[in-house]
């Protein structure tokens, strides 16, 4: 009996299995048919994805335990200043089993070459260092959603009017990391804090993504919905 | 809350639609 109990895996920890509940369907960018393949078209596809991505993240939050016990004006800043490290590393997760790829979305991935063409070298091989960088560490889907939800949680914006309620949140989901490492991972002691560790550049990264979006915007070339153009302001 | 309504919308009502 005591054989069979040591090989049973430990059960897994409830935060995790309600945040990969959580994870939203897949996106797809459907680029405009209508305009010619070159970067008005990924530019503009990608602006459409990124707001419908917003819309999906808001969702996303809300079904995070404790996210919704902060309070609106709370839920606004948090949101504000991480919605696009929360997109950034989406992106991240679906690009992991392409190399030297990024999946934007499923059915617009670009390579090198893609995304010199498309503009999007710059911003791309900014993405691929964070994707490395998860590769190297062989990244499970169940710390990928712990990650998310701290990054979001992980928030510095100046707003927040209630920041110990923020610090329980990510107290929580600290502890849900912790927690599953230690009973997943515990070959791998320091495995919990080199997933922390990578948030630094995923803020960098976010930030390369701001530039470059907030850029498109004051080119005026390529349509923006109200929502992106919303949170990329709040983000200026 | 006026410069960011739809987020507040969004978060208040839940709904998705009509964006």
């Amino acid at each position: 009996i005591a054989t069979a109990t040591s090989k049973k895996p430990a059960p897994i920890n409830p935060m995790v299995s309600h945040l990969l509940v959580a994870e939203p369907e897949k996106l797809y960018a459907m680029p405009d048919p209508a305009l010619p393949d070159g970067p008005l078209r990924a530019t503009s596809a990608l602006c459409d994805l990124a707001d419908r991505e917003i819309v999906v993240i808001i969702g996303w939050a809300k079904n995070i335990p404790g996210f919704p016990a902060l309070s609106l004006a709370d839920q606004m800043s948090v949101l504000q200043s991480a919605w696009l490290e929360v997109l950034v590393l989406g992106v991240a997760w679906r690009s992991l089993p392409c190399e030297d790829e990024v999946v934007f979305a499923e059915d617009f991935a670009l390579d090198e070459e893609g995304a010199r063409a498309a503009g999007l070298w710059e911003l791309s091989a900014a993405l691929l260092q964070l994707v490395r960088k998860y590769r190297a560490l062989r990244l499970e889907r169940e710390e990928y959603v712990l990650l998310k939800a701290l990054a979001l949680a992980n928030s510095d914006s100046v707003h927040i009017e209630d920041m110990a309620a923020v610090q329980r949140l990510r107290d929580v989901l600290h502890e849900a990391l912790l927690e599953y490492e230690g009973s997943r991972r515990p070959e791998e002691p320091r495995r919990a804090g080199k997933l922390l560790l990578t948030l630094p550049l995923l803020r960098q990264t976010a930030a390369r993504a701001l530039h470059h979006f907030y850029g498109i915007k004051l080119g005026g070339k390529v349509p923006m919905h109200k929502l992106f153009l919303e949170m990329l302001e709040a983000m200026m | 809350t006026e410069r960011h309504k739809i987020l507040h919308r969004l978060l208040q009502e839940g709904s998705p639609s009509d964006i």
